[in-house]
């Protein structure tokens, strides 16, 4: 869960 | 990808259709909450507006997509159908929504994963979908007989959460990938919410009675 990690859940 | 998501999206998106469905067959909105819809639909416009930016799946776009498209159709239904307005609780739905635009807001600036307008517009989507549901609750609450579509429609938002940390949970122990604390958190509150409902819904249901809400 890193910075700028995409938000991959809805 | 894993089950407990995918689970919790089509619950998700079978809520949505549950509600249109009402909305189409019956030409009726009594028992939902427009301001729990508005609630919805800026959730959805704020967290995605990644959707231009980002590219995550096929599957995630359409999602999103549709998300945005049927929260926005429903309040046009509730605002500006001529049939469909009639039959809003107005008068039942009191709840001071835009005090939760503010304090969510306020906490996404001071609490986010980063300093930009996107995680800022982020945070505050997942903080105000938390609590999205409470105008939706206090109507039900005060209208006190609930109907079936209304009832299944808020027990299917609950189960999406629900399966939404059961998909955490896998997620971490399976994955070994942690989902972001701020969904967590904000999802565990969210799901509590809709604790005193569920136990309503189950008690209506094992007795076959219809769902009726204490004062």
């Amino acid at each position: 869960s890193s910075q700028g990690e995409l938000h991959d859940e809805l | 990808m894993n089950i407990f998501r995918l689970a919790g999206d089509m619950t998700h998106l079978i809520s949505v259709l549950v509600l249109l469905l009402k909305i189409y067959a019956t030409k009726s909105c009594s028992g939902i909450s427009l301001k729990t819809q508005e609630l919805y639909a800026m959730v959805f416009v704020a967290r995605y507006l990644d959707l231009f930016t980002d590219y995550i799946s096929f599957y995630n776009t359409v999602m999103k997509i549709v998300f945005i498209l049927s929260s926005l159709a429903i309040v046009w239904c509730m605002r500006m159908h001529r049939v469909v307005k009639r039959s809003y609780d107005k008068e039942l739905d009191t709840f001071r929504h835009n005090i939760l635009i503010v304090v969510c807001f306020g906490v996404a600036v001071i609490i986010n994963e980063k300093f930009t307008l996107r995680e800022v517009f982020w945070a505050f989507s997942i903080y105000l979908e938390a609590v999205a549901i409470l105008p939706q609750l206090v109507l039900l609450q005060r209208s006190g007989n609930v109907d079936n579509l209304t009832g299944q429609y808020v027990f299917l938002l609950g189960g999406y959460r629900a399966f939404y940390i059961l998909n955490w949970i896998y997620r971490y122990f399976v994955e070994q990938r942690f989902s972001r604390w701020i969904s967590a958190i904000s999802g565990l509150i969210q799901t509590a919410l809709y604790a005193d409902f569920f136990y309503y819904y189950f008690l209506s249901w094992k007795n076959n009675a219809k769902l009726h809400l204490p004062a």
